[in-house]
């Protein structure tokens, strides 16, 4: 299974 | 005082194809400087940086340091009326852009500017293990061959190559470029083919392009410009095994 992330963690 | 002239609009219609593609509305930042935009998508996947510097216009005047809000799709618009010989020439007067390309015939737009319903976050700075350059037309078209059998992408970077794999229902497609970087980690991560495409609409942009890449790590796809004169840059959240 896969999900997709979003960029928040980078911010 | 604030007029921008740029004698190849194509460098901002290029930009704003993909821009205008991933987000609703953007704030343009102009200073002396030059002009610059971060914007993010809603879903907060696409991450979009363009920065133009002040020697790459024909004319730059900016006395004060001005926020320019836009929908992006209404600049589009207008943008794609330019043609690639015209003289785009910025203004600003009330609440609008004027835009005016001028060749055979002149036209002017005027884009009224709006209020912003979200901030945009700073650039974030992530150090990658790996960075590649590759002409974006081949990145292109492997795209292109990958999207034929799936819809996301694994994007592998080993010492030698580039290697582009998906494994669709019924077949499976790898691609693999051969990238004459000094690579020494290897790099995986997997990506929408839907979000690249939209970063590959800004194409005619570049001169030079880079990739880089770590494992379950953001795609950053940076396009430049000769001399430094502007570049455009993309960062793409990867999708990660559960």
């Amino acid at each position: 299974k896969q999900r997709q992330t979003t960029l928040d963690m980078f911010f | 005082m604030f007029k921008l002239i740029l004698s190849d609009p194509s460098i901002f219609k290029t930009s704003f194809e993909a821009i205008s593609s991933i987000v609703d509305e953007v704030q343009i930042e102009v200073d002396s400087d030059g002009l610059r935009l971060n914007a993010i998508d809603r879903s907060h996947i696409t991450y979009v940086h363009l920065e133009l510097k002040e020697r790459l216009f024909d004319v730059f005047q900016c006395d004060e340091p001005i926020k320019l809000n836009v929908d992006t799709e209404e600049l589009m618009k207008v943008l794609k009326r330019s043609k690639s010989d015209d003289v785009m020439e910025l203004t600003v007067d009330g609440g609008s852009l004027i835009v005016t390309f001028e060749g055979a015939i002149k036209k002017t737009f005027k884009v009224k500017l709006i209020d912003l319903e979200y901030e945009t976050p700073e650039s974030p700075s992530i150090e990658y293990p790996v960075k590649i350059t590759i002409p974006i037309k081949t990145l292109k078209e492997s795209i292109q061959d990958i999207e034929i059998v799936a819809d996301r992408v694994e994007f592998n970077i080993d010492q030698d190559f580039l290697k582009l794999k998906a494994v669709g229902e019924f077949s499976d497609a790898e691609v693999e470029y051969l990238h004459g970087e000094k690579v020494t980690e290897d790099a995986r991560a997997i990506f929408a083919i839907e979000n690249i495409k939209e970063m590959l609409k800004a194409e005619k942009f570049a001169d030079t392009t880079y990739i880089s890449l770590g494992d379950d790590m953001p795609l950053t796809l940076t396009l430049e410009l000769l001399n430094e004169e502007g570049e455009l840059s993309f960062l793409l959240a990867p999708r990660i095994e559960e």
